[in-house]
């Protein structure tokens, strides 16, 4: 392991925490889309299936047992919670899974390594993160005011994305037989996503003030 | 691998 995609796996995980941080200390999802959460929810589940049944390192299992587990229990508390799911901004964040999950999962039928299920799920899972990151994407836009927590959460998310992409460059140049298109085409999609937010995140940042996205 | 995606990653 590179310290490229050590460094992903570690902002993947501090989004998480300052999520979690937001749910558990101020009691508020406010800003958070439900919708990109039960997507990452459903990414980690179609990818992780051979969770028990490949053992790649204790490291591995051990963070996918994370991202499961926060994923599932995040949507649990925007959704259950007695106060944390009455700050749900739900008039606002309106996009529909369906758009996002019926085209994702159309194209890992066609477009996969190998014709099976697991295969078909594992590409499906790649195709569905790239994406899964939109529905809260236009709820920033529409929230006229981002707080520290929301934006920070995105701007680890968008890290940890970078980071994926430099480990890809560096493993194609470092390891033999590396081809992975899927991983790439999927990954390039999904940075780019970030570009705009980064803009004004660190417009904001620059200039001292609260970070509005325009709409 | 088996010349298809890595699946050592998160």
């Amino acid at each position: 392991m590179n310290i490229f995609r050590l460094t992903g796996d570690l902002t993947h995980l501090m989004s998480i925490i300052v999520l979690l941080l937001k749910i558990h200390t101020i009691k508020s999802c406010a800003g958070i889309s439900l919708k990109t959460q039960e997507l990452y929810a459903l990414v980690f589940a179609t990818r992780y299936l051979d969770i028990f049944t490949t053992y790649i390192s204790l490291y591995n299992t051990v963070m996918k047992l994370i991202f499961l587990g926060t994923s599932f229990s995040i949507v649990w508390y925007m959704r259950r919670h007695k106060t944390v799911r009455l700050s749900y901004d739900k008039n606002n964040d309106t996009f529909r899974h369906y758009f996002l999950v019926l085209p994702c999962f159309l194209l890992a039928l066609v477009l996969n390594n190998r014709f099976t299920v697991r295969e078909v799920l594992w590409t499906f899972s790649l195709y569905l993160e790239a994406v899964a990151i939109i529905p809260q994407l236009v709820l920033l836009q529409r929230s006229k005011n981002v707080d520290n927590l929301t934006g920070n959460y995105v701007f680890f998310l968008g890290a940890y994305r970078g980071f994926y992409l430099i480990n890809w460059i560096y493993r194609y140049f470092t390891e033999n037989h590396y081809r992975r298109w899927i991983t790439w085409m999927a990954g390039i999609v999904q940075t780019a996503l970030y570009v705009d937010f980064f803009y004004y995140y660190f417009k904001s940042w620059k200039n001292n003030e609260k970070l509005k996205l325009p709409a | 691998g088996e010349g298809g995606d890595a699946k050592d990653e998160l």
